[in-house]
């Protein structure tokens, strides 16, 4: 039996809306310690892992581990029928190969079900090795979203370099060149609004935009975004989710052939 | 030209 009540159901809401894009069916695996999804996307260049820590649900119940494999485009057609404000509920029965979300206005008058058919996915969870970055570069993610978005105009590609001078973003296409510098800023009124920037050693690599376009759609779920990176290791695009867990967004980056 | 590299090539099945 598993049951779990999240009061801030946008939350939910606003994590599909982020990956429903990126990965078409996903095993979603529910232990006493949260609810937690790795998936790839169907080109195996990037890599999605979801968080909800146990503690964040008002109620929580998992009896035994379970691993429910959902269609995300379906399910986020479902959690759209759920009001911003609403509670969200997760219901499932050992063996059942239904999941039943339950939404429930604030003020309590209005209570919806929607059952969703579960379905079999194989999929093995992939080792994440523990890595030193060589940098960590945290900004607001509004400005990271923006960067991406406007240099996705020019070319297909992005460039970061991190130096002790700052994060560098650059493009380059067919109708010109773009680089964007981003300087650590440390003294600005409010923590999310600061760039920080911590470098062991200065590290350039490439990405795919289209991908990086992709989690910016998380942008909603946290005022900033970790980006970490070291040479021969994919970057990995963290938001945190507000005293629950984290998406975080890995993304092999391309090399010279 | 550039490569796009797998996930996998990083990460490896259990």
């Amino acid at each position: 039996m598993l049951e779990l009540r999240l009061v801030q159901g946008s939350l939910l809401k606003k994590v599909l809306e982020s990956i429903k894009d990126l990965v078409n069916d996903a095993n979603f695996d529910c232990s006493s310690s949260g609810f937690s999804l790795q998936a790839m996307d169907s080109s195996h260049v990037a890599l999605v892992a979801l968080l909800l820590r146990s503690e964040g649900f008002e109620h929580y119940r998992c009896d035994r581990n379970m691993s429910m494999g959902m269609n995300l485009g379906n399910m986020s057609k479902m959690l759209r029928c759920a009001g911003n404000d609403d509670i969200i509920t997760i219901k499932a029965d050992d063996g059942s190969d239904t999941v039943t979300f339950m939404f429930e206005s604030p003020t309590q008058d209005k209570i919806s079900d929607f059952e969703m058919k579960l379905m079999d996915i194989d999929s093995e969870h992939l080792g994440i090795p523990e890595a030193e970055y060589q940098s960590i570069v945290t900004m607001p993610s509004a400005e990271f979203a923006r960067i991406c978005k406007d240099l996705s105009g020019i070319g297909d590609t992005v460039v970061i370099s991190v130096t002790k001078e700052g994060v560098k973003f650059s493009t380059r296409g067919d109708i010109g060149t773009a680089n964007i510098v981003c300087r650590q800023n440390t003294t600005v009124d409010k923590p999310e609004e600061a760039t920080v920037i911590n470098m062991s050693e200065p590290v350039s690599l490439t990405f795919a935009l289209r991908y990086m376009n992709s989690f910016t759609k998380a942008t909603t779920l946290s005022n900033t975004v970790t980006i970490s990176l070291s040479s021969e290791l994919p970057v990995v695009v963290e938001y945190k989710i507000a005293e629950m867990g984290y998406i975080r967004f890995y993304l092999a980056p391309k090399i010279e052939e | 030209m550039q490569r796009q590299q797998s996930i996998l090539s990083f990460f490896k099945k259990p």
